[in-house]
């Protein structure tokens, strides 16, 4: 979820 | 990817660019301070083990060796250039590393949302970027004579901080089910460390004066 999605930030 | 986002990238970019030139240009990395430079060595390397298990995008992937090789870059020319690293203001960047990464690494280890290596290192560097700029605001308040180029690294990196904040508004606006507030947290405190900052620089540059931090 969330978490992985947060990841593609710098 | 937004084009809050977008810009904060290139932002963040730029301000490198511009550390790289003036030290190149000039030789000298004075104002510089090589404790935050190795401070976000250290938030780049505990953020991007990622870069050998989990392909994001091209973009994410150059990005992120791009964050790394320049910042290594600046520590070598700092600590070893023989020329420029006569230049680094030693007695002035005094700033205690463990005062930041100790109280860093033990808010991870207590609040993260996994606990596993990866992912406790990866919130360690979300919470040392956040200070990261600490040791280079006081060495800059220290510096009676502020570089154009060095004042401007430091507009152009609270920029990029301030432009991300407008990319999670966007992206929660935008995408369902889009939180992160460990990140959010971290990354309003880290954009409030630049007020003072910012203050001072847009009021040197209506006046046309030279910057200088109160101290």
């Amino acid at each position: 979820e969330s978490v992985a999605e947060e990841k593609d930030e710098l | 990817m937004n084009i809050f986002r977008l810009a904060g990238d290139m932002t963040h970019l730029l301000s490198i660019l511009v550390l790289l030139l003036k030290i190149n240009a000039t030789r000298s990395c004075r104002g510089v301070s090589l404790k935050t430079q190795e401070l976000y060595a250290l938030v780049f390397v505990c953020r991007y083990l990622d870069l050998f298990t989990n392909f994001i995008s091209m973009y994410n992937t150059i990005m992120k060796i791009i964050f790394l090789a320049s910042t290594f870059t600046i520590i070598y020319w700092m600590r070893f250039h023989k020329v420029i690293r006569v230049t680094y203001d030693r007695e002035q960047d005094t700033f205690r590393y463990q005062f930041l990464v100790l109280p860093c690494l033990v808010l991870a280890l207590l609040l993260n949302s996994e606990f596993t290596v990866m992912e406790v290192l990866w919130t360690f560097s979300i919470y040392l970027e956040a200070v990261a700029i600490l040791p280079q605001l006081v060495l800059l308040q220290r510096t009676n004579n502020i570089d154009n180029l060095t004042g401007n690294y430091v507009f152009l990196l609270g920029s990029y901080r301030a432009l991300y904040i407008l990319n999670w508004i966007y992206r929660f606006l935008t995408e369902p089910n889009y939180r992160q507030y460990l990140v959010w947290i971290s990354g309003i405190v880290q954009t409030i460390i630049y007020i003072d900052f910012f203050y001072y620089y847009i009021k040197s540059w209506k006046n046309n004066e030279k910057l200088s931090l109160p101290a």
